[in-house]
């Protein structure tokens, strides 16, 4: 059985889309069998894999709105061992219509289980809200991901963000956990950011990754070519650190 | 009667709380009565203004669900004539809470007809989404300023937020126009930043504010002190550039 993790922080701009796309795509490269789903509106992970969002056949509108299966909504083959299911603009107006929808937070969960057996690692790519796309995501992982990007504001919304996790992990997912907090756009010669660090260390000591990603500019480079950080730009600093965390990754999940 | 202006973009992380509390702090300043209202969740704006979110005595949530008036649930004198209606986490619940109440779209709009006489300027601060809580705003304002990051990933949203621009325009609001869009972030130093500059100055010909926000720690620093970037460090980039952002909008505004 796959493991499934989804990356979440209601924050905006902090990390969760290039975190999830890199780790996605080192641990495919890595030669496990890895299935990303972009379950934000915005498609940012689909069009970071150079995926042109029009033309999908189907995407996580459909699986979640509709109940089609995920096997039959996918784009095969992003990358060698890295399927997506895609995300497109018709999915802004899923969050509405899933509130009258039965099992409405379970719809994603329900739907992954026909897939998990074929994936080694599915990471969901969630938007910045705390909705019921998120709450989809989280109930239909064992773990997650929080990327925190390295500034003052990024840390107000942490208790929130915990809170509904645990609430989630109350109500409808019993087995969720936070296996780590990432510290994203980290800059070493500004004060905040190493205070920021500071303060996300005390607040989650054994959670945190050893890896810092740091704020380059070939990460948000990637994306307008379509491509990962280490198709891009593979010696880069951006490059080296994600691929630390991936590994990192692999470990806490007990990839084998 | 006042103008009133809704500060939207559904990705994350592009400014938007810091432009809503610099442009607001600026006009107050300058003798304008201002109210801002903290649309967010996360509630950003609010703390970013050093008022506790914890000991509000009402908030967005009361005025959108309850039915609370806006001169009842105000936290008076955040600054001289700058008043506050704040955001706490009860907020997230209203997206949801939303889609079952009557009028669900203009609740914010009624509720501000009471109040808007005794203000220059209102300005609504949005959470990354186009959920209902920033349809509330776009239904509730005659302007919207867009803050867009100089980075790939922030232009990918561009499409799909003025199209439901368009949508509250055709169905709820059809006074709302895009008063402008304010790039934000911007390092000279990077082709990124100068080639999304010049993107959006191509698609917005018109409406590209001159003034463009530098990338400045200040900027994020200011927050962590409940201070505006004007009580924080008053000659630094980030305030010369809000400084005359502000004027740019007062312009635009016609503001007596
Ligand atoms: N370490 C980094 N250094 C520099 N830029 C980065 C870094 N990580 C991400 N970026 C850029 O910062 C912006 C925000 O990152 P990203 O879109 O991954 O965040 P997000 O949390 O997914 O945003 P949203 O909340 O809108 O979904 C993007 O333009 C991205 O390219
Ligand atoms: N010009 C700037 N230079 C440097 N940092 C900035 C600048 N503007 C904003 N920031 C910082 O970048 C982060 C994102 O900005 P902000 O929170 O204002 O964006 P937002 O669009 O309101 O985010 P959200 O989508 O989560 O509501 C914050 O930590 C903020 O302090
Ligand atoms: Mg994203
Ligand atoms: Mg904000």
């Amino acid at each position: 059985m796959g493991k499934a993790l989804a990356l979440a922080n209601q924050k905006g701009g902090v990390g969760k889309t290039t975190t999830s796309v890199s780790v996605a795509s080192w641990l495919a490269a890595s030669g496990w069998r890895v299935l990303l789903i972009d379950a934000d509106p915005q498609g940012n992970a689909t069009s970071s894999l150079g995926i042109d969002k029009r033309t999908l056949p189907r995407s996580t509108y459909d699986v979640l709105i509709e109940g089609v299966a995920v096997g039959d909504a996918l784009v095969v083959a992003a990358r060698e061992r890295l399927d997506l299911l895609g995300a497109n603009p018709a999915l802004a107006g899923a969050e509405v219509e899933l509130v009258s929808l039965s099992r409405r937070e379970r719809r994603l969960g329900l739907a992954l289980e026909t897939v998990r057996e074929q994936y080694d690692v599915v990471l969901i790519d969630c938007p910045p809200s705390l909705g019921l796309l998120t709450v989809n995501a989280l109930a239909a992982v064992d773990e997650v991901i929080v990327p925190i990007q390295c500034e003052y504001l990024a840390l107000e919304g942490l208790m929130q963000l915990i809170n509904s996790i645990d609430l989630v992990k109350r109500r409808l997912n019993p087995a969720l956990d936070v296996i780590g907090v990432v510290m994203t756009m980290f800059d070493p010669r500004t004060r905040l950011a190493n205070q920021v660090v500071e303060d996300v260390r005390r607040y989650f000591p054994s959670r945190m990754f050893t890896t810092l990603i740091p704020r380059s500019v070939r990460l948000a480079e990637a994306p307008s070519f379509g491509k990962t950080i280490f198709e891009y730009d593979p010696t880069s600093r951006g490059a080296q650190a994600y691929r630390s965390l991936s590994e990192e990754v692999a470990a806490r999940l007990a990839l084998a």
